[in-house]
């Protein structure tokens, strides 16, 4: 899975994610990507979201949905990752991966699986990672 | 007001041959994706822009490294969102696309439906002019190998996701 999220200059927010799937699936299977409030969610008033991870388990507790829930009740957008994708490890056992931006321009990219591929461009800067807490 | 653009190439246990190769794709999709920003681009607009980049790169499961589906089969999903106007568009289970993630727009900005599955999306792919690409331009060798190797020693849907798998 692939996936993007971000904030112009006018303070508008978006999020976008792709991805093939699991390898060897049943046909017809679906995980959270294309599921809004899971794979992704966006909301100039909240923040943006793009999920990756165990789809199963992030439909289960709408993982976009949550983080963004944490946020509106005043986390920062990496506490309330951490604390969304904690509680989807304590619930369902299930580990993941989530990026999100503000409409202030906080961003952050957190995940509890081994590894996660995440870039970040902020005022012409470039920020990039793989390794957990990189 | 600064512009942010942050972009994911997938959370799994990605392995050392391919760690480098992801982070120099991560990094070149977010600096496509910032391009747009910086001309005064809006936020859906380098979103889009971000994840067709990570589509066209085999080196991520979506677009053209897509995952085999137990038939053999690509099936890919994708979903955008409007936070200005919580416009959303979503494709699933979509079949010989080469960047789903602009399909989704078109769902978005050309229907009042939030998703279309399968035959359907195929049907509105063609109704609006969006070619189709043959299944062997979505899946790499590589892909082709480990599905291979995968049928032939693990019956089933490998669900070991947190060592193994990936999504």
């Amino acid at each position: 899975t692939v996936g993007a999220v971000a904030v112009d200059r006018a303070g508008n927010v978006a999020c976008a994610t792709s991805t093939g799937g699991i390898r060897n699936k049943m046909v017809g299977r679906v995980g959270d990507s294309p599921v809004i409030g899971c794979g992704g969610y966006a909301d100039n008033l909240s923040g943006a979201v793009s999920c990756t991870g165990h789809g199963e388990s992030i439909l289960k507790v709408t993982l976009a949905r949550l983080i963004l829930s944490h946020i509106e009740q005043g986390k920062s957008v990496a506490e309330a990752s951490q604390l969304a994708l904690q509680y989807m490890g304590d619930r369902v056992k299930g580990a993941g991966g989530a990026i999100v931006v503000s409409p202030s321009g906080q961003w952050s990219a957190t995940f509890t699986t081994e590894r996660m591929a995440w870039a970040a461009v902020e005022d012409g800067v470039l920020w990039y990672g793989l390794e957990p807490n990189e | 007001m600064s512009a942010v653009l942050v972009v994911h190439g997938g959370a799994w246990a990605i392995p050392n041959d391919l760690a480098q190769a992801s982070v120099e794709g991560v990094k070149a999709a977010a600096c496509g994706g910032f391009a747009v920003l910086k001309a005064g681009g809006s936020a859906l607009d380098a979103v889009e822009a971000a994840v067709m980049g990570l589509e066209d790169n085999g080196v991520f499961n979506a677009g053209h490294g897509a995952a085999l589906n137990t038939d053999g089969e690509v099936e890919l999903d994708s979903i955008i969102m409007d936070g200005r106007t919580l416009g959303c568009g979503a494709v699933s289970s979509v079949k010989n696309i080469a960047h789903p993630v602009s399909l989704a727009r078109a769902v978005m900005e050309k229907t009042s439906h939030v998703m279309l599955t399968d035959r359907g999306a195929n049907l509105f792919a063609e109704s609006i002019g969006v070619a189709t690409v043959p299944t062997e331009a979505l899946v790499t060798e590589l892909e082709r190998t480990e599905w291979k190797k995968n049928k032939t020693y693990m019956a089933g849907v490998v669900e070991d996701f947190n060592a193994q798998a990936h999504d």
